[in-house]
């Protein structure tokens, strides 16, 4: 463990926290897309299941467990609990255009052909577009609440931070995994054009509204 | 390989 890949675990934390209070105290799940949040809650299901195989840490399954327990939480509150709020005409992302060609990339590319192998991979590709959506449903309203952008930096910072992560344990461990790797990489750069918006207007105290 | 490096990443 390095201070990278644990600053990067408190950011990943504190978005999933940041999203699920946002949506219990507002009662409210407006600008927030449903699909993204389900395809996270797929994303920790399909990588999270050595859970049931093999203990690593306490660190390490306690925060799997908050994960996906946060993650499906986020996900009944949405398509349950406030349902009422929830803003399906603009939350219209074809997520099946995401699943179906992971899906096919995580068979054919992947370090060892086997079921939770390429569950895990299946995890890793989908983690790095699985935010597409929620980016999507903002460009269509032109606008995210200031909390909304807060979880989507803290969301982003994890990837970023986990890539530093990767460039110190090549450097100190040897270690390296070239599938999380170019994942994490695509996915952070997703997050580039809103990091650029999140710095010049929310950090400046403006609202986060895209040019209509 | 992935054989021996464990999965111990979130």
């Amino acid at each position: 463990m390095n201070i990278f890949r644990l600053f990067g675990d408190l950011s990943h934390l504190a978005a999933i926290i940041i999203l699920l209070l946002k949506i219990w105290k507002s009662r409210s799940c407006a600008g927030i897309s449903g699909k993204s949040q389900i395809l996270f809650a797929i994303v920790f299901t399909t990588r999270y299941l050595d859970l049931l195989t093999s203990f690593i840490s306490l660190y390490n399954t306690s925060m799997k467990m908050i994960y996906i327990g946060c993650s499906y939480a986020t996900v009944y509150l949405i398509y349950a609990k406030f349902r009422a709020t929830y803003d399906g005409n603009h939350d219209s992302f074809r997520v099946e255009f995401l699943i179906v060609p992971v899906g096919g990339l995580a068979v054919l590319i992947n370090h060892d052909f086997s079921l939770l192998e390429i569950l895990w991979t299946f995890s890793i590709y989908l983690e790095s577009v699985a935010i597409l959506p929620q980016l999507f449903m903002i460009s269509k309203t032109g606008e995210a609440e200031t909390i909304t952008t807060h979880y989507l930096f803290c969301q982003g910072l994890y990837r970023a931070l986990y890539l530093i992560n990767w460039i110190w344990r090549f450097y100190f461990e040897g270690f390296f995994d070239m599938i999380a790797i170019v994942a994490g990489v695509v996915q952070t750069i997703l997050y580039c054009d809103f990091f650029y918006l999140y710095v010049t207007k929310v950090l400046k105290g403006k609202k986060l509204s895209l040019p209509a | 390989h992935s054989g021996e490096c464990k999965k111990d990443e979130l």
